[in-house]
């Protein structure tokens, strides 16, 4: 679908893109894990995309099997949710997968 | 308000009160601690309350001035929400709270 597309071009041409909700702690918490590690992601708030926003979280559920917030892509893949992405950072993964995909 | 008074009555008559979201996180781990301590607290979840959810919802926040969720009480007291709790617990001070207000 054209929705479809454009998740994937979004994901292919940033580097960093979280999809998130305004209001989830679990978001804010890795939002601000890439703030402190100096990343800027492009950062998607799916209640604000107003009837998309579902329609958004559906496609990322098809394209990735998750339905939650956050999810996070790196460098077009993608990691997962918060927890997953803290995990990385605690094994010091994270930062090699940043600057891979920040590099290019 | 009656609902003013069904919360008031809620957060009196029973040790240890949570009100959540069931999708929430936050309010996940905040329940998951409490299983963790042998607790068992009377779970609300906003969320499954239909129209008085969000009702509800504005009375906590009239009575505490906290509109997130997790909302904790303890003993008829407001402890906060996820991170209020977390700290406590760090600080050894949960259990005591909880041996108190279970003790009743
Ligand atoms: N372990 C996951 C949990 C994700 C999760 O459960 N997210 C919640 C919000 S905090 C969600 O999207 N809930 C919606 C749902 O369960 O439908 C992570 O760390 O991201
Ligand atoms: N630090 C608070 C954060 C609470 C919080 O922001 N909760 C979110 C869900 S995780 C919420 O209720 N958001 C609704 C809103 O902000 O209106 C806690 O630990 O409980
Ligand atoms: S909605 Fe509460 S942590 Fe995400």
């Amino acid at each position: 679908s054209r929705l479809e597309e454009s998740v994937k071009k979004t994901v292919a041409h940033n580097p960093v893109v979280v999809y998130s909700k305004s209001w989830c702690s679990y978001s804010s918490e890795v939002k601000s894990l890439f703030k402190k590690l100096g990343v800027k992601p492009l950062v998607i708030e799916l209640d604000e995309l107003g009837a998309q926003g579902p329609q958004v979280q559906k496609v990322l559920e098809r394209l990735t099997g998750q339905h939650t917030v956050p999810n996070v892509f790196i460098g077009g893949k993608q990691v997962g949710g918060c927890t997953d992405t803290v995990k990385l950072y605690h094994k010091g993964e994270l930062e090699s997968l940043l600057s891979k995909a920040t590099a290019k």
